[in-house]
Order: structure tokens, then sequence, then C-alpha cells
């Protein structure tokens, strides 16, 4: 992406700050709310930038996909998300004010109420209050509790409270917030924390990485940062469609999911089951509001049913049937090209898959990085 | 206004992100 210069940095920068706050002082409405049209409009130009570069993907002749695919996505995602974090520089007014007193409002990625979904269920909890009522109880003390987690980690500790579900609640936010990042390949006890070396595959992940894949898995309702906002639109909008199983005859481009899942049979269970594969919903059910636009398959949650109903379902099936599936195979076993390019190819791809959230337990992301390190 | 502003940000967003 192009460097920006200092001026139009400058100009854009006092441009948003004027924005806000004289948009907060006109409305008297609560601050937090002001910055929110800017995000949303940022989102929606994402959108429709990740559909374009989908759309460009499209080959006049079909038989050349699976090797022209991964050529065409490559350079195309690195383009976008190096312009992410520009932007995520540029916008970084809109990132401090409108972002982060989200994220102390509890609508970020990992929300204290995931936590606390777990913390009343927990048999070691008992409470002579109703689930709701102690929930209620305690959402009241959240906004304290939650301080700056991303620029710190986890700040909870400097919390001087008296009341001990705090402690406990705090310590319970740190333990569920290390679990995820950990699943996003952050090591806590690594002692090479620094940026990755050289290599096509890094073993190690920094915090920052870890935590903006974190955000980029989320559901789109979350407040996260803009950088991280512009990859989970690349995941929705772009990835996602080409994961996706093909509903009967394949036409490119064009596929819709049904989340009612009514009267549809086969096909929506395989739709939904990759779905399940797709967005880091499972760490994160804690029923935040999703927008209803272009979620798309992370609005599969709470099909519960689906995980174990359509395991055979696609066993019968002869081939990856998703675009980006069928590349892979065609990259793994197929390509010509040497060993060495092959697995830069694959390392690129699932680096690519880890920044736009999708998670490590999906079947493409494993079988990528098992030939990569393998 | 919004509208305004956005007006300011767009060409700055393109540079960046369009190819």
């Amino acid at each position: 992406a192009p460097a920006i210069d200092m001026q139009l940095y400058a100009g854009i920068h006092s441009a948003c700050y004027n924005y806000i706050t004289t948009q907060s002082t006109d409305t008297h409405k609560p601050d937090a709310n002001s910055g929110s049209d800017i995000y949303n409009q940022l989102d929606k130009y994402f959108s429709e930038l990740a559909r374009s570069i989908l759309s460009g993907l499209d080959t006049p002749d079909n038989s050349a996909e699976e090797t022209e695919l991964l050529a065409r996505l490559l350079p195309a995602f690195q383009r976008f998300s190096s312009g992410a974090q520009t932007v995520n520089r540029l916008l970084n007014y809109v990132n401090r004010h409108y972002v982060r007193r989200a994220i102390d409002e509890d609508k970020g990625w990992l929300g204290m109420h995931d936590v606390m979904a777990d913390f009343v269920r927990s048999p070691s909890a008992p409470s002579p209050l109703s689930i709701e009522e102690e929930k209620a109880a305690r959402m009241a003390s959240i906004a304290k509790l939650l301080g700056s987690p991303r620029s710190t980690g986890i700040n909870l500790t400097t919390v001087t409270d008296d009341s001990p579900s705090r402690e406990t609640l705090a310590q319970k936010y740190r333990e569920r917030k290390v679990a995820v990042l950990a699943t996003w390949g952050y090591d806590p006890n690594a002692s090479d924390s620094g940026s990755s070396s050289g290599t096509a595959f890094r073993s190690t992940t920094t915090l920052a990485e870890a935590e903006a894949a974190a955000e980029a898995a989320s559901e789109s309702g979350r407040v996260i940062l803009i950088g991280s906002l512009a990859h989970r639109r690349f995941r929705f909008d772009c990835v996602e469609p080409l994961l996706a199983i093909p509903k009967g005859v394949k036409k490119k481009g064009k596929k819709k999911k049904k989340n009612g899942g009514q009267g549809q049979g086969t096909e929506v269970a395989e739709d939904e089951k990759l779905a399940e594969g797709l967005a880091g919903v499972s760490l994160q059910a804690g029923g935040a509001s999703s927008q209803a636009a272009g979620s798309s398959s992370s609005q599969a949650g709470g099909s519960s049913s689906q995980i174990g109903g359509s395991s055979t379902q696609q066993q019968d099936l002869p081939g990856p049937k998703g675009r980006l599936a069928r590349a892979v195979k065609h990259l793994l076993e197929v390509d010509e090209r040497p060993e060495t390019e092959r697995i830069r190819i694959a390392g690129e791809l699932a680096d690519m898959l880890r920044k736009v959230g999708v998670k490590i337990d999906h079947p493409l992301r494993k079988k990528l990085e098992s030939f990569v390190v393998g | 206004s919004f509208q305004t502003l956005w007006a300011y940000i767009l060409p700055a967003l393109d540079k960046i992100m369009l190819p």
C-alpha cells in the first residue's frame, strides 16, 4: 500500500476529531455513540472491496480455476491486508475514540459477558440469585473491570475492589483470553515473542497478531480495531464464499446461504457444518447482537444439532467442492512446481486464513499447516 | 456533516486500498 503523506494524515485525523467532538455536543448523545457512523461506513467500504476482489477471481474459463485461483487471491489479499494496516493507522483516532470505548462497554471481541456465561453456569459458584439477577448485578460492574485489554494484554490486575467475585471474574476473563489467544497461536510462555523470522511459516505468533486474528474471527456485531474489521470483512465477503460448498450445480461467485435450514435437507446441513469451522463463534457464544447485514455463516450459531448430525454426509463427497479447497488440493497433490514454491504458497494461504479469522480446526487450515510443517 | 467527512476520507481510502 502506498504511504500516506503527513499532511493528509493530519488532515484526516483533525477531520475525524472535529466530526466526532462536534457530533457529541450537538446531539447530547453519549460519546460512545459518536464515531459509529464512520465505523459502519468503513465496514461497508471493506465489504464492497472484498466483494469486488471475489468477483475479480472469476476466470472466463472454468478449467483454469484450480491453477489460477491462488495466483490471483493471494496478491489481492496481501494488497488488501497491507492497505488495511495503513487505514488502521490513518484512522487511529476512530480506533482510540470509538473502538476503545466500545470495548470498555463490553462490545469487544471477547466480552465479559462471554466469560460470565460460563461463570454463572459453573457449579462452583452457587448463588441464591437467579442466573439473570446474578448476571444483571455483575454486568453493572463490568465497565470498571474492563480497563484497556488491548494495550496491556490484560490489565485487570490493577482493580482494587473489595468484592471477591470481581477478582474471580477478572481471573476468569484472563484465563479465557489466554485460552482463546492460544488457539490463534499465541504462547504466553514462549521466550521468543518478537516478530517472526523470514520463514514461510512462523512458529511463534505475537500477542498482537493473535489478538488481531481473534478479532477478525468475531461476529459482525463485535467492535474491533479497524485493521481487524477489514480482515473480518474479507472473511465474510471473500473467503467464506470461496470455502462454501455450492448447492447443486455450481454457480460461480453467487452462493447464498440459507440460515433458516427449514426443509432444505442435506445441502443446508453441509453448508452449516462448514460454517462451524469458519468463524470463532463457539468460543464466543455470548449472545451478542449480530448485525443482520452480510454476516453470513457466523449467524449459523445456535445450530448445535448440526454438530453431530451431518458428519456422514461430508464423507460421501468424492472430493472437495469448495473453490478454495479444490485449489488447495491441486496445489498439494497435482501442481508440478518445486516443493519449496508450493510450500511458500501454502504458507501464505495458511497465513491469510489465520489473519481473517478462520479457526485452526477448519479442515483446510489443518491440511495446509500440516503440509507446510511436514 | 458525515457526508462531508466521508467525502474527505474516501479518496484517501481508495488511494490506500485500491490496486
